[in-house]
């Protein structure tokens, strides 16, 4: 090994940046990640997690040529990928893969680089392993081809022998999986698309409202009715049609209406939904034991909330309920003083509001009917452009929603909606490739 | 003191890179000693497994051009933390005084 090794077991992980035109989707590369990440927490007592924002452990990028870090990649061969040791004191944690090779999974040997196999050894490194001269171990430092399927591949002995002298080992029980949280689908579901759906019962969602949004792990999900769209942390859409709540967070009653917020819990990554006078806790996708429990633990009114958010500037929760906000202390396990009280730090702000999302550098996007308004994360003001329309901006609808004379006046600024050119231009993944000969 | 032939300058650079031979230093412009890139071959094939010849061989060459991971195979050895005798020694001397 390198010597030096996190001294954390609970380490975070994220893929910041994707290559473009890659035969793999994002979804799939993303996949490919958590299982070689899984791969060393099965050897040794470490707990990885998926973020989103800007401070992961692991941060995973794909980039080319000269990128600033001293290593420039060369093109296709050659140098592939790198990754930076934990005593590293700019870099640690620092995953970088050569966009411009041919990142395959699945695919024969001679075709392109295996994506899984690199990312195991890659992993390696950023653990603390260095290269190993043994011939069959993942921290040779020679490309070696696939090394077959992500949910069979096991270290070898020597270098879960390494691994585990940095971090000892995990006594794992036949049954049991080691922790490496996501909310990404199976592997051998990811051809195929989100949960099944039934006929054409679910929403619109170029002209529905919706009822909440929320940012998990760096991805944003906006949740109508019994349904919800998921969009990647570039804003894509993953799929055109929703996907049925109840479906993907097991544990939730099958005939759920809605939900009236959702929020990730930013001490320890728990997922909170709350529904009418009820909130459950999910690890992942699964309900933690004990839930569903009254939204009074949270000193909150019987009735539920209209919308909740943890907001990454103060680490608070904020939860709206007709005009009102309450600021409660994650930290603490309780309310802060003063609350409930009318007037936001955001202002001023849509009443009552349908759902609060914070952006990944602390701007807040409040929703209300088919619209939303952005807060700058500075002067916590309306920015002057908005509201603008949630369909085209998030769900990936082209028409225009009103037309231009028609437009309507926003009901905090009287300020007509213009264009704006920085808004998100969502683009819809609608395939995953897996080879040239199925794509 | 001989130098690498031109045609193996490729194979000095990816030494260098890997580890297997130091840097070259950029103030005197000093060219590996072809003593010392035999040697690096040697580690180096000795580290991938191959045939220990010395020389850029087939072998050697097939690896070079192989897609791998860029850290370097032989990481620069870190300054050894004394151990408490030697640290005593060492203080001892700084401590004599000068004739």
């Amino acid at each position: 090994s390198a010597g030096l090794a996190w001294t954390k077991r609970n380490i975070s992980w994220r893929v910041k940046t994707y290559p473009r035109g890659a035969r793999l989707s994002r979804e799939t590369m993303r996949v490919l990640m958590y299982y070689a990440l899984r791969v060393w927490g099965e050897a040794a007592p470490l707990t990885f997690h998926e973020v989103g924002g800007h401070s992961a452990d692991i941060s995973v990028e794909f980039l080319r040529q000269e990128h600033g870090d001293g290593s420039p990649f060369d093109g296709p061969g050659g140098m592939v990928a790198h990754a930076f040791f934990p005593g590293d004191p700019q870099r640690a944690g620092n995953v970088h893969f050569d966009s411009e090779e041919d990142w395959t999974f699945r695919a024969p040997d001679d075709d392109g680089m295996d994506l899984f196999a690199v990312a195991v050894h890659e992993f390696g490194h950023s653990l603390g392993l260095t290269h190993s001269p043994s011939k069959r171990s993942i921290m040779r430092p020679y490309y070696q081809g696939p090394v077959g399927d992500p949910l069979q591949y096991q270290l070898l002995a020597d270098d879960r022998l390494d691994i585990q002298r940095l971090y000892g080992s995990r006594a794992l029980h036949s049954t049991e999986r080691p922790e490496v949280s996501t909310l990404l689908p199976a592997l051998s579901a990811l051809p195929r698309d989100f949960p099944a759906l039934r006929s054409a019962d679910h929403p619109d969602r170029c002209s529905s409202s919706i009822d909440a949004v929320t940012q998990i792990r760096g991805e944003t999900f906006f949740f109508k009715g019994p349904y919800f769209w998921r969009l990647t942390q570039g804003r894509h859409l993953t799929s055109l049609r929703p996907a049925l709540i109840a479906g993907f967070w097991r544990g939730l009653p099958s005939h759920l209406d809605k939900v009236d917020a959702v929020y990730e819990r930013p001490t320890d990554y728990r997922i909170l939904f709350f529904s009418g006078p009820l909130y459950w806790v999910f690890k992942d996708n699964s309900v933690e034991e004990g839930y569903p429990r009254p939204v009074t633990d949270f000193g909150l009114p019987r009735t539920g909330v209209d919308g909740a958010f943890s907001w990454p500037h103060d680490q608070k929760t904020y939860f709206f309920k007709d005009g009102l906000h309450w600021r409660y202390d994650e930290a603490a396990g309780h309310m802060d003083k003063g609350f409930p009280t009318h007037d936001t730090p955001w202002g001023p702000m849509p009443s009552p509001v349908d759902d609060v999302l914070s952006g990944n550098n602390g701007e807040v996007y409040a929703f209300k009917g088919r619209q939303y308004w952005k807060f700058d994360q500075h002067s916590l003001k309306p920015e002057g452009s908005y509201p603008r329309s949630i369909a085209k901006d998030w769900l990936d609808c082209t028409e225009e929603p009103y037309p231009p004379s028609s437009a309507p006046t926003s009901p905090m600024t009287g300020a007509r909606p213009q264009p704006d050119v920085r808004a998100p231009l969502p683009e819809a993944e609608h395939c995953v490739c897996y080879s040239t000969s199925t794509c | 003191v001989p130098t690498p032939a031109d045609e193996s300058g490729e194979l000095v650079d990816w030494l260098m890179q890997y580890g297997y031979l130091p840097p070259t230093d950029p103030v005197t412009g000093q060219l590996q000693t072809w003593e010392a890139v035999t040697s690096a071959i040697l580690t180096m094939q000795q580290f991938a497994g191959i045939a220990e010849t010395g020389i850029l061989d087939d072998a050697t060459l097939a690896l070079i051009q192989m897609p791998r991971c860029s850290l370097p195979d032989i990481l620069p050895s870190r300054p050894a933390k004394l151990s408490t005798g030697q640290h005593e020694k060492r203080q001892q001397r700084k401590s004599r005084g000068r004739r």
